[in-house]
């Protein structure tokens, strides 16, 4: 099974990224499960039309003290169009312990009850925020065995990365998961393929794809659909099966360098 | 002593407000401390021109064991331009334990060493996509008397304003801090006024001042200086005086009424 997780700062185009990567990989005919983790619980929503249950929530509703035993597969992943499987983990409302927690739990539970039986490749969807508790989760665990990191030009998104890369050197001697490489989505911030390539190349990665901002992504996102599905002939959907492939043929995994705070500020300063 | 903290997604826009509305007070003659509360440690860049060390540092170097009797305040708290005191709290490094551990360590060290001695307005500038461990610690300890939320119009802006919102409800009956109103910044993203005023209203509070996008404030960023330092006859200048104003007199501090999920979409949607 092909375990691949994508992280990067919030608000950046995760969920875009991989619930369109998840609808190709579906057009192909293997069967694909994502795995929400974000605490916002709406990385599927473009892939199924209910607003399905989290993980954290079916457990809080049974008590935890039951046990895993009680809780069927079914209850917590469900399946959306083009038959991909959809799983949100949730969080704990926030002030209320970690917001983490709910990745903690639910990559737990689902390995426990066989949930990924019959999955051909199951893509984790993450906060990237910050690195640490539930959200270090994929990369420790060997969850994943690769990861993306998303990132536009923006200092911010940058810095988000670079922090990532730190979380994947901290576990990487002890099977965590490597580094893919960078996509780079455009996403309205302004344009600076330079500066992102400068950054990947200097933690020894590189840009596998790039995402231009699209009007399309708009209006699928409005539709509540993949581009795949919205406008399965237009540019951006080629774009986007383009870079599944890209993904799923990779072989370039790598433990990053993370950079200095100086060398950040320098890739910043000169874009 | 007047104790406030300033939340809200990263990026949005605090550290501009913190240090500026600290640098007003300071015009006026208070005594003031800056606490940055974000493991980035750059609250409080536009204030000192040296980089200062983490509490986290300093704490790190001399093995923590000695306990804090052992550290000056000298150590940790650092005089900027305008005699503002400047701390910052720190983070572990991504992927090991809390990002939020930083808060946590400093906020209690800086009680115990006697650092609030003398100052008049402490200034707590928090990262705030995550509400949970460390980032709580201002809400929860009573270490700030009011909160301000610092949003612009964007969902996810929006979205973590709320959940802020939960952090405030969750402490409020123990001593927690209050939310004291909402700063619109408008910074770049899509303008909308309304869907912000809508929010606030919607929560129980209101929008006690907006900050356009400034030109200005590029320019204070580049040269690591507040605007009230860089442009003090500016009309920008002018409305963080007002701001700083409004927020020091503002008797209006209340527990807050966060919404559902669905109502954070509907002002999205009529946007
Ligand atoms: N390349 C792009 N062009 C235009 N809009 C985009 C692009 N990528 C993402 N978006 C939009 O940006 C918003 C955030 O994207 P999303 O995938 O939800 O981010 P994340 O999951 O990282 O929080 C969505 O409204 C999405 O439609
Ligand atoms: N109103 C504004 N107009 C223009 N630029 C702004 C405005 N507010 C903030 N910025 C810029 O946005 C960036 C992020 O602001 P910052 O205060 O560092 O955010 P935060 O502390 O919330 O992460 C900085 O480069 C800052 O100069
Ligand atoms: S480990 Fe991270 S997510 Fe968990 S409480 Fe700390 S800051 Fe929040
Ligand atoms: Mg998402
Ligand atoms: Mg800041």
């Amino acid at each position: 099974m092909k375990r691949i997780a994508f992280y990067g700062k919030g608000g950046i185009g995760k969920s875009t990224i991989v619930t369109n990567i998840a609808a190709v990989y579906a057009e192909r005919g293997k069967k694909v499960m994502v795995v929400g983790c974000d605490p916002k619980a709406d990385c599927t929503r473009n892939l199924i039309d209910e607003e399905i249950p989290t993980v954290l929530d079916v457990m809080r509703e049974r008590g935890v003290v039951k046990g895993y035993e009680e809780i069927d597969v079914s209850e917590v992943v469900y399946e959306g169009r083009m038959g991909i499987l959809c799983v949100e983990c949730g969080g704990p409302e926030p002030g209320v312990g970690c917001a983490g927690r709910g990745v903690i739990v639910a990559t737990d539970l689902l390995r426990r009850i066989g949930a990924y039986e019959g999955v051909d490749v199951v893509l984790y969807d993450v906060l990237g925020d910050v690195v640490c508790g539930g959200f270090a989760m994929p990369l420790r665990e060997g969850l994943a065995s690769e990861v993306y990191i998303v990132t536009s030009a923006d200092f911010l998104a940058i810095y988000a990365a670079n922090n990532i890369c730190k979380g994947i050197v901290r576990y990487a001697s002890r099977g965590g998961s490597l580094l893919g490489g960078i996509i780079y989505n455009v996403r309205g911030s302004f344009e600076n393929a330079q500066a992102v390539s400068k950054f990947a190349s200097l933690i020894g990665s590189r840009v596998i794809g790039s995402i231009p901002n699209s009007k399309i992504i708009s209006e699928s996102e409005i539709a509540s659909m993949t581009v795949v599905e919205y406008a399965p002939s237009s540019d951006i959907a080629q774009i986007f099966r383009k870079l599944a492939e890209d993904v799923y043929r990779n072989q370039n995994a790598v433990v990053p360098r993370p950079l200095s705070k100086e060398a950040l500020k320098e890739i910043a300063m000169n874009s």
